[in-house]
């Protein structure tokens, strides 16, 4: 699986609809000034993966995701879609595949599949085993490098766990 | 179970002899199980790190930069072991200095030849090895929008 | 003790007035007495910043850069206010961009008129406001020694 | 006080007799590359102000402060020396005071003002309500700035109060 497409909208810094295709080989760099929103991209993919903990997406509750701005400007929902294409598959099945979170003001989520309302448990699921779930060695957040080295040998453990 | 975590230690500990001299120009590192707890799967996984011409050293003496860089060769050797579909880095280069910027973009363009890398920096150095750059700006205060971004 | 307390409050908040729009441009911060509590001795101390164009946040939603730049607010608040003889800063501007640096280098280099400033940085537009550049090396591993180094 | 020399000799990666005079105005930069040894002079300026916690040092005993090379070369004790220089102080009182502390080996610790043997109280009284106590906001570790905005309120109030 390989992340080819990420769409933000309403999420944190994000109101209006963005998207970032990624060339499928080889580094993209994300870059900016301070507070631009860099981390936040990398919260959303966490997010879409089915993140439970808000605290890992520095924030207080999950509804914190959601966009407000100074001018009293809100949005009603935070969404967060990634299209990932498969790499091998069997000849019937999609090349590519599309998941969606989305989290309403009022506290109501949905997760989608290719457009199909799924529950958590799918998405889950989908990403087991393959090293992108959302707690993996793959997706290193700022000021985390060093966990690595500075962890415990029982965390350690649980990290090369994953990788076996 | 056992034999499984045995094979995934000899398998980061064979990717490391490559990788972590790489990164430090000499030394060595690797990957050990505790020696307390009287089963295997008690036991929790000790990293023992050698830089060229110290003594070896336990983890916590070592530098910021130093930290930073044994990591990596740590997550880059799993990578190459079990490449992950897709990696995202953020900022894992700020503590580094000139000369071991240029050693990790090298390796990231390594490893960017079986897996997606995605990586956030500051740093103009590490941003000319990237193949494509995105540039977030917040123009209208608090509302992040995406740019396109020219390499000079 | 209590009126102590309340002035050294009034007074960090009279230079944050000043500093953070200066590090910002624009946005203020202010330390604060915590809710909890009936006596001031038994009450914690809050520290709300208000980013230029952004609503109000807690510390935490603010990003890398954004928090460490907050930080340095408070600690040359506190720095005009009671200015210690010397003081020693060990990379706290690695998590800046280019303008945050130029920024901070400039309110540095109005404290350094002041008190003594000691600075360790790998940066080279921050390294280039010093007045004096002590270069530490490695040339027998293991083994630091002083050199004297020239800014180009 | 100002801060007019530091000599090392025997800690940490410094185990031939090093000495940095500074300038008594404006900004000093310490520069180099990752692991050479900036991080320990810092390190050293804690230990001689009275530092008793090796954890803040970085290190795990406080032995663990002596020089020790990969070739086995040993030294057999640690030392470093601070030169301060009084601000319009009275007519009698010495414009200069040398602190000086020396950690042997075997364990014996000693503590020196102007080359006289005196214990640890005499120093940490020396420092105490000039804002260089060796926990003091003056002093701040590599990685640790965040720190002051991710502290409780608590601890934030005890910063203050150093500070008043
Ligand atoms: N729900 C939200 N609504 C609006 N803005 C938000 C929300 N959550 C976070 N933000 C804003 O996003 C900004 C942080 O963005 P982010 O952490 O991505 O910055 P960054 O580009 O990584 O910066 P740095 O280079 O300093 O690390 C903060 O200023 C914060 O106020
Ligand atoms: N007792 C000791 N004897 C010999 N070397 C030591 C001792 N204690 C620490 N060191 C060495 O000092 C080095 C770390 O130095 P320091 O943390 O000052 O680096 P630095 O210049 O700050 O680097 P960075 O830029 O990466 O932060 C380590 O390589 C460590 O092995
Ligand atoms: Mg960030
Ligand atoms: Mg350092």
């Amino acid at each position: 699986m390989r992340l080819k497409r990420l769409t933000v909208k309403g999420f944190k810094s994000f109101p209006d609809r963005t998207s970032l295709t990624f060339p499928l080989q080889g580094i993209s760099a994300i870059v900016g000034p301070n507070g631009c929103g860099k981390s936040n991209i990398l919260d959303a993919i966490r997010w879409v993966l089915g993140e439970q903990s808000p605290k890992i997406l520095r924030a207080r509750s999950m509804e914190e995701v959601i966009y407000s701005g100074p001018n009293g400007r809100q949005v009603g929902y935070a969404e967060v879609s990634i299209v990932l294409e498969r790499e091998g598959g069997t000849e019937g099945e999609k090349k590519e595949i599309e998941v969606t979170r989305r989290l309403y003001r009022r506290g109501e989520a949905k997760y989608l599949i290719d457009g199909k309302l799924v529950r958590l448990k799918d998405i889950l699921y989908l990403f087991m085993d393959t090293g992108t779930g959302t707690r993996a060695y793959a997706l290193v957040d700022q000021g985390q490098v060093t966990r690595f080295v500075e962890m415990g040998p029982h965390e350690r453990r649980l990290l090369i766990e994953e990788a076996a | 179970c056992r034999t499984r975590l045995r094979e995934a230690l000899d398998g980061i500990n064979r990717q490391l002899e490559r990788v972590f001299p790489l990164l430090f120009e000499g030394g060595s590192a690797k990957l050990d199980l505790t020696k307390e707890g009287s089963d295997i799967l008690e036991k929790g996984i000790e990293f023992m790190v050698k830089l060229p011409g110290k003594a070896v050293r336990s983890l916590h003496l070592l530098s910021g930069g130093e930290k930073a860089l044994s990591a990596l060769s740590l997550i880059f050797s799993i990578f190459f072991l079990k490449p992950a579909p897709f990696c995202v880095l953020d900022e894992v280069d700020a503590a580094l200095d000139e000369s071991n910027c240029v050693r990790f973009s090298r390796l990231l363009t390594e490893i960017s030849k079986r897996s997606q890398v995605i990586l956030i920096t500051h740093n103009p150095r590490v941003m000319e090895t990237a193949h494509r750059l995105f540039g977030v700006t917040m123009e209208e205060k608090g509302v992040s929008k995406l740019v396109s971004v020219r390499l000079e």
